[in-house]
């Protein structure tokens, strides 16, 4: 006979945190710290903050346990209130970043799970402390999850006066963790981040008391992304109805206007012509056949303008370009922003970076360096849709490339959804609108090399005459 | 200034669909048929039924819409109470698979994900028809789900009195997809569930009226999986609190020893000395530092018997070698069924085949046939740790095997956890437990290649003599 039970979205997550990046020490170790930094970096960039980020990592925290580390991560990003606190680290899918804007963060579950891993690892509750930018006090929580109930558990809480006028995020937690087998990625990681957030700086303290100042090579930084309203190509017959149910404006010619973005006046007023209605007819009063047949048409029809990419936060080639020099010291660089794309409603913007020769050692494959919404991507590289497009679908000797090559191509992809294929949040799925862009900005980069090989290999000739 | 809200569980597998598999129509349509197979396969040999299956896709079955599919799957199994038929079918996170004993279900996300999908590109609810096997009703559902409270909407109910001893489902939805591009991949499904359930009988009519008759191939089954209790080893301090507080027993003796395996009378005192504790303790009476300390003890204790394999149900290699010789009509085939492994407190079985020769394609990588739980699996095959371990860990000239070559490799891990990388179960994260007997199992067959191509080669020597 079978037992039939439910399970809250904590016993889910604590069941299968394989699936969130958590399969062994050492991988929940840097997933943990990624986490973190995330957060960190959405905290600040997202608001024009120059985030300054002090990440440590201390062993031998508890007596019989060397295997335990101390994580701590600070931020002078805008803080949270304690109000949402203690649901923000301690309930699984509860974010801020549920909204149609471009953020690192999308799912509601990464600090949760570094909390759920450290709970069930160490015993141990997470320590966060947090002020916003005009509170007058520093707010400090100890928590820890109550998995059945997917709720937070307040262990301790306690407020005092600022006496300056900080504001961020520090948060605290103990994991059991593989330091050896973890360091070579994270300091991937954080090189990385250092080209994909240039005005960036972040302090890292790791356990052996190494400490290594990623100093901000800028004080630019890319205009914060705005929160806009969906596009109507991607509606859905479900989406609608929330849309609907959630609307307070009371006509349908007003619904359209202002639930979703690219639709004015007229562009309105002629879909409701298709569809046979009435302007004024209270989009609340619409019948599921109704509904079902607006989805049609909004997803059909063709004359929207392109979804708005000021939803979106690229780097540019400019800075591309100066990350791949500064990390690479390659002979020959090269960048393409492509225009922004859209999928299912979504925009998108593909960014190709490629750096050739110098300090790059030959390689079989080039050397693959991926990033979502300026996150670094470093595992899963061969589900990747960019291992695709550069290994698969790119011939490179039709670019003059011979293997081993010394050849680094960076792919950087910004969307309000990113087409993660898990909640890991290490390979992108192959979404064909985006596929199609990386395989062009990757031909682009490409030919410029091709012309400054042919170039380089007739000076060469002449040279030797 | 953030908007912080929660998602239920439906609302977050509505918008991050593509994690579960339905990324694009022709996916949604494979993922949709084959979310409902396993389900079938899971009712009826798990409970030694021989299983006859019958699906049905139908085309054209909205005027027009010719992208939509109407989706039909019917089952010999031991159907669903109607009391649970609601939340089976439309409430995420619901299951009867959350045991320890091997099931292809395992994350109670299946069937409402293609419920979900359908909804979303059609707006009609899914039909579900259902008798269990003593009573002497069948009862009728139309059904969808509330995404934002995560709860059944029951649009229709009925029931009648059975006429005969039918026992089983019937669920049928309406699917937007992409039968031509669905269509090698779904037939591939089959074939290779033909391969890993002989004696499955399952009848396929696709959108053309073509029908297929796999007919099962034996009427041996194996045993069914057994339900276990958790192994020590796989213990963390949470699931030491649950089964805590789940306990009737009332000593700290009778619980080692009622709620593991593996823990016997002489085991469960010498774990409690270890401790310095009370025998006669209640359970619920112990700190959190007691917890903590016993679940140390339980991971790092060496003398329980290892997890049984009677949670587990394989193959053997007499049904392997017969799989492989049915659908690829090689020269040569040799299988290997491992000894149970164990990761995480988990129970496993690697088996692998190797088919060669015949009527096989040379190619420079071999084909490689995975499954997990008797699920085949197509997907994402470069970041499957079978993938890495015949294409990385082993070198084939070593037996003898030169590329491109006639070669065949066939996979299959059983668990009573899978180490997925995703919900969609399409790869397997790479626990090194796992991987080393996968390692062993191919280098095992390959010797016996091997052997076959050294005597083959001999032989035409002679020959040519
Ligand atoms: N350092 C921080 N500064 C400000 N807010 C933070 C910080 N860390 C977490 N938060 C808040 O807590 C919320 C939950 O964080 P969490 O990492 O679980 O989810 P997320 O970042 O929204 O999505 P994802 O699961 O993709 O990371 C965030 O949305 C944000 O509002
Ligand atoms: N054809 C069927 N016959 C009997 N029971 C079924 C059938 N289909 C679904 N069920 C029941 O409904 C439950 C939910 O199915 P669902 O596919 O959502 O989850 P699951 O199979 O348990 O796990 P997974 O998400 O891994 O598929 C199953 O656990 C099973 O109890
Ligand atoms: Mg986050
Ligand atoms: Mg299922």
């Amino acid at each position: 006979l079978e037992r039939f039970r439910s399970l809250s979205p904590a016993e889910f997550f604590y069941r299968n945190k394989e699936i969130a990046g958590f399969s062994n020490p050492a991988r929940a170790l840097y997933q943990s710290i990624r986490e973190l930094v995330e957060n960190a970096l959405d905290a600040t960039d997202s608001y024009g903050i120059l985030p300054v980020i002090k990440v440590s990592i201390d062993s031998g925290v508890i007596p019989d346990k060397p295997e335990v580390y101390l994580i701590s991560v600070e931020d002078n990003g805008i803080g949270i209130p304690p109000d949402n606190i203690p649901q923000a680290f301690a309930q699984l899918l509860y974010s801020s970043k549920y909204v149609l804007r471009q953020t690192r963060g999308m799912f509601g579950i990464g600090v949760k799970m570094a909390v759920l891993y450290s709970q069930i690892t160490t015993g141990k509750p997470v320590e966060v402390l947090s002020s916003t930018i005009n509170s007058s006090r520093i707010y400090m929580f100890r928590l820890s999850i109550d998995i059945k109930s997917n709720k937070p558990v307040i262990h301790h809480k306690a407020s005092f006066k600022k006496s300056n006028d900080w504001h961020g995020t520090i948060v605290k937690l103990f994991i059991e963790g593989d330091w050896n087998r973890a360091k070579s990625k994270v300091y991937e990681y954080f090189k990385r981040t250092a080209i994909i957030a240039p005005y960036a700086t972040i302090i890292l303290k790791d356990p052996t008391d190494n400490v290594v100042y990623f100093k901000r090579s800028t004080t630019l930084m890319p205009r914060p992304p705005k929160e806009v309203k969906p596009h109507p190509h991607g509606v859905d017959i479900e989406l609608l109805k929330m849309l609907i149910s959630n609307t307070t404006t009371t006509t349908l010619k007003e619904f359209l206007m202002e639930e979703f973005q690219g639709i004015g006046e007229v562009t309105s007023k002629t879909i409701i012509e298709l569809l046979k209605l009435d302007p004024n007819k209270d989009p609340k009063g619409l019948s599921n056949d109704e509904i079902e047949l607006l989805a049609k048409v909004l997803k059909e029809f063709n004359n929207f303008k392109p979804p708005r990419p000021d939803s979106l936060s690229y780097l540019g080639e400019e800075i591309i370009k100066i990350g791949l020099e500064s990390i690479l010291k390659p002979e020959f660089v090269a960048a393409n922003t492509r225009k922004p794309g859209v999928y299912e409603g979504h925009a998108f913007i593909v960014e190709v970076g490629l750096a050739y020769g110098g300090n790059i050692p030959p390689s079989e494959e080039p050397l693959l360096l991926r990033f979502a919404n300026k996150i670094p991507l470093l595992y899963d590289e061969r589900s990747d849709v960019s291992w695709k497009v550069v290994n698969q679908n790119i011939d490179w000797s039709l670019y003059e490339v011979e293997k081993p090559a010394p050849l680094a191509v960076l792919v950087h992809i910004c969307s309000t959804k990113i087409p993660y294929k898990g909640v890991g949040k290490e390979s992108i799925a192959d979404v064909p609108e985006i596929e199609n862009e990386i395989e062009k900005g990757v031909r682009e980069v490409a030919r410029e090399l091709k012309s400054y090989i042919v170039r380089k290999r007739k000076e060469r000739e002449e040279v030797e005459k």
